[in-house]
Protein backbone atom coordinates (compact mmCIF):
# COMPACT_ATOMS: atom_id res chain seq x y z
CA UNK A 1 0.00 0.00 0.00
CA UNK A 2 1.50 3.07 -0.95
CA UNK A 3 2.25 5.93 1.63
CA UNK A 4 0.12 9.27 0.57
CA UNK A 5 -0.04 13.04 1.97
CA UNK A 6 -3.45 12.06 3.73
CA UNK A 7 -2.02 9.32 5.15
CA UNK A 8 0.87 11.18 7.01
CA UNK A 9 -1.60 14.16 7.69
CA UNK A 10 -3.47 11.44 10.47
CA UNK A 11 -0.47 11.09 12.78
CA UNK A 12 1.55 13.26 14.55
CA UNK A 13 5.31 14.78 12.64
CA UNK A 14 7.53 12.56 14.78
CA UNK A 15 5.62 9.65 13.25
CA UNK A 16 5.43 11.27 9.92
CA UNK A 17 9.04 10.67 9.28
CA UNK A 18 8.85 7.15 10.58
CA UNK A 19 6.74 6.18 8.15
CA UNK A 20 8.96 7.60 5.57
CA UNK A 21 11.95 6.49 7.04
CA UNK A 22 10.32 2.92 7.31
CA UNK A 23 9.56 3.02 2.91
CA UNK A 24 12.60 4.53 1.88
CA UNK A 25 15.14 2.47 3.88
CA UNK A 26 14.34 -0.60 2.17
CA UNK A 27 14.70 1.20 -1.49
CA UNK A 28 18.10 3.07 -0.18
CA UNK A 29 19.66 0.24 1.20
CA UNK A 30 19.47 -1.65 -2.22
CA UNK A 31 21.74 1.11 -3.71
CA UNK A 32 24.01 1.52 -0.62
CA UNK A 33 23.62 -1.34 2.09
CA UNK A 34 26.33 -0.19 4.66
CA UNK A 35 25.32 3.73 4.51
CA UNK A 36 21.59 3.48 4.14
CA UNK A 37 20.90 3.62 7.91
CA UNK A 38 22.56 6.88 7.94
CA UNK A 39 21.50 7.89 4.50
CA UNK A 40 17.77 7.10 5.56
CA UNK A 41 18.69 9.66 8.77
CA UNK A 42 19.86 12.87 6.15
CA UNK A 43 17.07 12.51 3.80
CA UNK A 44 14.16 12.52 6.57
CA UNK A 45 15.81 16.23 7.18
CA UNK A 46 13.91 17.02 4.17
CA UNK A 47 10.44 18.27 3.66
CA UNK A 48 7.86 15.34 3.42
CA UNK A 49 6.43 16.16 0.33
CA UNK A 50 9.55 16.09 -1.36
CA UNK A 51 10.31 12.48 0.43
CA UNK A 52 6.82 10.97 -1.03
CA UNK A 53 8.06 12.42 -4.63
CA UNK A 54 11.04 10.16 -3.94
CA UNK A 55 8.92 7.01 -2.99
CA UNK A 56 7.45 7.32 -5.71
CA UNK A 57 9.73 8.49 -8.36
CA UNK A 58 13.33 6.03 -8.04
CA UNK A 59 14.76 8.14 -10.56
CA UNK A 60 14.14 10.96 -7.72
CA UNK A 61 15.40 8.92 -5.09
CA UNK A 62 18.45 8.06 -6.40
CA UNK A 63 19.50 11.14 -7.40
CA UNK A 64 19.15 12.62 -3.87
CA UNK A 65 20.50 9.12 -2.56
CA UNK A 66 23.40 10.46 -4.82
CA UNK A 67 23.85 13.78 -3.31
CA UNK A 68 23.45 12.34 0.19
CA UNK A 69 26.41 9.77 0.16
CA UNK A 70 28.31 12.72 -1.37
CA UNK A 71 27.79 14.98 1.84
CA UNK A 72 28.11 12.44 3.95
CA UNK A 73 31.28 11.13 2.25
CA UNK A 74 32.87 14.90 2.37
CA UNK A 75 31.12 15.04 6.24
CA UNK A 76 33.24 11.80 7.26
CA UNK A 77 36.24 13.09 5.96
CA UNK A 78 36.29 15.74 7.65
CA UNK A 79 36.08 14.13 11.00
CA UNK A 80 38.65 12.27 12.36
CA UNK A 81 37.99 8.96 12.81
CA UNK A 82 39.02 5.76 12.57
CA UNK A 83 40.11 5.51 8.97
CA UNK A 84 39.93 1.94 7.88
CA UNK A 85 42.02 1.41 4.49
CA UNK B 1 33.37 22.81 23.92
CA UNK B 2 33.84 19.95 21.28
CA UNK B 3 32.44 21.76 18.13
CA UNK B 4 32.89 18.13 16.36
CA UNK B 5 29.41 16.42 15.47
CA UNK B 6 30.35 13.16 14.73
CA UNK B 7 27.59 11.49 15.13
CA UNK B 8 25.72 13.10 12.48
CA UNK B 9 23.79 12.21 10.58
CA UNK B 10 21.33 10.44 12.46
CA UNK B 11 20.92 6.65 12.08
CA UNK B 12 17.41 5.67 10.73
CA UNK B 13 16.58 1.99 11.98
CA UNK B 14 13.88 0.40 10.76
CA UNK B 15 11.21 -0.73 13.65
CA UNK B 16 13.12 1.83 16.22
CA UNK B 17 10.78 4.72 16.79
CA UNK B 18 12.85 8.02 14.81
CA UNK B 19 13.97 10.74 16.75
CA UNK B 20 15.99 12.79 14.15
CA UNK B 21 13.99 16.08 14.75
CA UNK B 22 15.36 16.05 18.24
CA UNK B 23 18.56 16.52 16.84
CA UNK B 24 18.17 18.98 14.74
CA UNK B 25 19.49 22.40 15.33
CA UNK B 26 17.78 25.63 14.55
Amino acid sequence: QPLTASMLAAVPPQEQKQMLGERLFPLIQDMHPSLAGKITGMLLEMDNSELLHMLESTESLRSKVDEAVAVLKAHQAKVPSTNVG
Amino acid sequence: SNGTNASWPPEFCPGVPWKGLQNIDP
